[in-house]
């Protein structure tokens, strides 16, 4: 049963290393699948649906890799698993500046103590 | 200082909203600020309007004149104050409700107005300082580079390495001394946070990042506002 992941102990984790496997890439696509209709993904055309696929095998990666640097945190598949990070910081994000105006008003300093 | 603290267990935090392809966190994270605000000073949580402030607020900041508050190609939150001091306040969510997109004209209703700004100010780069003014003057509008966030699911974010350069607005709503994190075997204290990205991202729409020592830039750009007293 362990080998056929019927085993709820044994978590299916996609390895970025080995991009070439077949299950590897069933993996990716099962993972697709549940992405899409967790989310109510749809694409326009079968090109715009495989560019999707695209960006989300390397969000599955970094989501890994932040997994490696955050691991106080869990990371993995969210809603914005198929944008791009460049999409994602100009579709969702939205601040428009680095640092505050200088003529801003300081806030007075509060008592921490006691 | 209580060791830990939450206004959502006050009642001075609304719903998490979501403000959907459209860069407009930055309205998000004023009306949680002013709304917070507005509860402490009348005792009433009112959602307040963000398209109001994406359709109407293109106030600049006068040292950057290309850094106007723009609607879903983004904006500050406290330019997001000044024009809210200067128009009059904002109005109700239900009154001026949220498109998600900034080809609308102004709506403003001046008879409408449910909340205003008496004052804002920027907390400085101290956590005892920020947790001070977040219990005495509630919710603080807080920017945050939110790389991580993009793949958060849940837990304590404490990422090793991670860009303070700022592009995300958020609310910061409280504070907890010991979140546990398995991995690092030991407790991790953390900033409380409210998301604009709907309720099924994060931990219901929250976001937990540890304190201590700015990271992802949560620190650098910490604003808290004051509603003035009256009811609308």
């Amino acid at each position: 049963d362990a080998l056929n992941g019927d085993d709820p102990l044994i978590r299916e984790v996609v390895d970025g290393q080995d991009a070439s496997s077949s299950n590897l890439l069933s993996a990716e696509q099962h993972h697709f699948s549940l992405f899409k209709s967790k989310f109510k993904k749809s694409y326009g055309s079968q090109e715009e649906h495989d560019y999707r696929f695209s960006v989300f095998k390397a969000n599955l990666r970094r989501a890994a890799r932040h997994q490696a640097l955050d691991p106080t945190a869990s990371h993995g598949v969210t809603q914005f698993s198929d944008l791009t990070p460049a999409e994602f910081r100009k579709q969702v994000l939205g601040l428009r500046r680095l640092r505050l105006p200088k003529d801003a008003n300081e806030a007075p300093i509060l008592p921490t103590s006691d | 200082l209580p060791e830990d603290f939450d206004w959502r267990d006050k009642g001075a935090v609304g719903p998490v909203k979501n403000q959907g392809s459209c860069g407009s966190c930055w309205s998000f994270s004023a009306t949680g600020a002013l709304e917070g605000a507005h509860f402490l000073a009348t005792g009433e949580l009112v959602s307040l309007s963000e398209q109001q402030l994406v359709d109407c607020d293109h106030e600049c900041d006068p040292e950057e004149p290309d850094s106007c508050d723009s609607g879903c190609n983004g904006g500050l939150m406290n330019s997001a104050f000044e024009y809210t001091f200067k128009a009059g306040g904002l109005m109700r969510e239900e009154d001026y409700p949220y498109t998600g997109t900034d080809r609308g004209t102004c709506k403003f209703d001046k008879n409408k107005v449910a909340a205003r700004v008496a004052n804002f100010s920027v907390v400085s780069l101290d956590e005892d300082q920020i947790a001070a003014n977040l219990v005495k003057n509630g919710p603080l509008a807080v920017a945050i580079n939110a790389v991580f966030m993009q793949t958060y699911i849940g837990g304590v974010s404490c990422p090793y390495i991670c860009s303070r350069r700022l592009d995300h607005g958020v609310l910061l709503v409280g504070y907890g001394s010991a979140g546990y994190s398995p991995i690092r075997m030991k407790d991790k204290p953390y900033w409380i946070i409210k998301n604009s990205w709907g309720e099924k991202w994060g931990e219901n729409g929250f976001y937990k990042i540890c304190r201590g020592r700015n990271v992802c830039g949560v620190d650098s750009m910490v604003s808290t506002v004051a509603a003035v007293q009256t009811t609308s």
